[in-house]
């Protein structure tokens, strides 16, 4: 109960100082459980600092910072113990470009590294082009789904008509 | 999947190793597709499913098509790598199904045979996938991680090992 | 009190069936007050049908016809009482190109029609491709903020550098 | 602006009409010229302002620069349509500002003379322009209106006319 919250927090907290630092290209961050002694009943809070930035409470963050830094904490927990198969969908919403192609890295070396599946749902061009295969999803039927296999190009004008 | 929320149709997806990117227009199924893996390793929850009713997984009929009766998802998992938990180790494939008939509730079968809700869940916890895990992360999540109160969102941690 | 609310009420559902018809190129929508007789104790109910999809409660849309519909809403209050500045913070995040493009079609027709000034902060290249004016902001000297005048292909190279 | 958040110098930003594009890298300072700009026409919201007391809104320092111990934010409104409300409707040109001074509080300036925090808000109100219209969406604003309860929901209506 209380003993395996405590370790399997301290590995994720581990997972997630690393992980921070390798998506913000620097900085660090932290976890903390807080408002109680018993882990059972404490609340989860996140401090952040990007690179060059104090550390802050993730409250404090830019819109694309927090979603960066939530990234971080869904793939700490996740790598504590990975399945096979990883579905993201849009968590590169908020991203700039640069924060988008670290984000993408990051799945690359994971996926040659631990063998994972991953399944990303994107808007982003930049994403689509680091994938290794693209599955397009239309509506050209009213209200039915069709799935197809499709290429960068492709994929870039289903994109823009609907 | 079959007839499940837009997909009227028998549609199948291929999930090779690497990275496979899922894309189309707003509204074309593409979360659709994500909780459709997700129901079938055993999701029940409305808020996850987008579903105030299990009837409303059904794909429910549109101007020119009539609402299905039922509707079906299946997933095949190549255990070549024997990483499936007891009993299924040594079992080189299994396909696991979900099916939910309009008002009848869901059955599920593994490798054909019938089965409980649990044991499809459990196959799944036990590989740190499934429904609960965190590597299914749904098109909401970084919100909710990020507005949540620091007493929810350490529930996070719960899906770690 | 009431009865203001009432008026101002049905002048919001008005614009917003208008709008939403715009933005989305078809289908139809509606706000319902529910919950009691009493409009101040009353809460705000989202109905919309995408065009050949049917009316369901915003919750049961996608998450770019759930942003597309919040941004007709927000349009629809705003133009009760239109202000001569209008600044949107990354409204367009969860939108698809071919949404993106109405999106900016009706601020460049509310722009033009009521003389209304615009601050639209995105990362969208579609969105930056349909201003007048650019304006970028960098974080070149660590923690401080610039802002300067750019052009499109200085914005996709901001946008691209961090 | 000068001392607001990341903006340590003096930064001012041309609004022509039409539509300008505001873009830049995640956390380089956009969503703080929004702020600035719902700061001076009288916001006193934490949340609104993404700090909880009203010091944080003041430059706080870099390895490099000492935090500073003042913020000021300064608008200029064009007047020639006569749209400003009384006793503003002839005045060509009206500016505001509103300056923080560490531990100090705000003071709040209407073309040079002293006033109060109800002055300003008042001008903007009546404009149905205002840090509380509906004419400033910040960057929460999609996902509250998708999100809230409908009760809270229903307060964006108390911004319409
Ligand atoms: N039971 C059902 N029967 C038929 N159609 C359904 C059913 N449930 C949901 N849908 C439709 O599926 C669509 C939602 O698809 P989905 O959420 O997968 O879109 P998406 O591709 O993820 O879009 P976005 O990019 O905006 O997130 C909606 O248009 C909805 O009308
Ligand atoms: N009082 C302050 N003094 C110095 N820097 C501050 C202060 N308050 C906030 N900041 C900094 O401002 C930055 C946030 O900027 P802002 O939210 O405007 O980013 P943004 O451009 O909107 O990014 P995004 O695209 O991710 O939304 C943070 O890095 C934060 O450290
Ligand atoms: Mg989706
Ligand atoms: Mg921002």
């Amino acid at each position: 109960g209380r003993n395996r919250l405590r370790s399997s927090f301290d590995q994720v907290n581990d997972n997630f100082k690393k992980i921070f630092t390798k998506l913000f290209n620097g900085g660090n961050a932290e976890l903390k459980l807080i408002g109680s002694d018993d882990p059972l009943q404490s609340g989860l809070e996140i401090f952040a600092s990007p690179p060059e930035k104090k550390m802050q409470s993730l409250s404090l963050l830019s819109g694309g910072e927090q979603a960066l830094t939530s990234i971080s904490l869904i793939f700490a927990v996740y790598l504590s113990n990975p399945s096979p198969l990883c579905i993201l969908d849009e968590v590169d919403a908020a991203l700039d470009d640069t924060n988008v192609s670290r984000f993408c890295d990051i799945l690359k070396y994971l996926s040659d590294e631990q063998d994972i599946s991953f399944l990303i749902v994107t808007h982003h061009r930049l994403t689509m082009a680091k994938m290794n295969k693209l599955l397009g999803v239309t509506m050209e039927e009213k209200g039915i789904s069709k799935l197809l296999s499709v290429d960068l190009e492709k994929a870039v004008e289903i994109k823009e008509a609907s | 999947m079959i007839g499940f929320k837009s997909f009227l149709d028998r549609t199948e997806v291929n999930l090779t190793s690497g990275l496979t990117g899922l894309v189309g227009p707003n509204g074309c199924g593409k979360s659709n597709i994500v909780e459709a893996i997700k129901w079938v390793m055993g999701e029940n929850s409305p808020k996850q499913m987008r579903s105030p009713e299990m009837n409303s997984i059904i794909f429910s009929g549109t101007n020119d098509r009539p609402s299905r009766n039922f509707a079906e998802v299946i997933i095949k998992i190549d255990n070549s790598e024997k990483k499936l938990p007891y009993p299924f180790t040594n079992i080189n494939e299994i396909e696991i199904s979900r099916k939910i008939e309009r008002d009848k509730g869901s059955t599920y079968k593994i490798n054909g045979k019938n089965a409980r809700a649990r044991d499809v869940q459990l196959i799944f916890a036990d590989s740190g996938t499934g429904s609960k895990s965190s590597g299914i992360v749904g098109q909401g999540k970084i919100t909710e991680i990020i507005e949540s109160k620091p007493e929810v969102r350490r529930n996070i941690l719960e899906e770690a090992a």
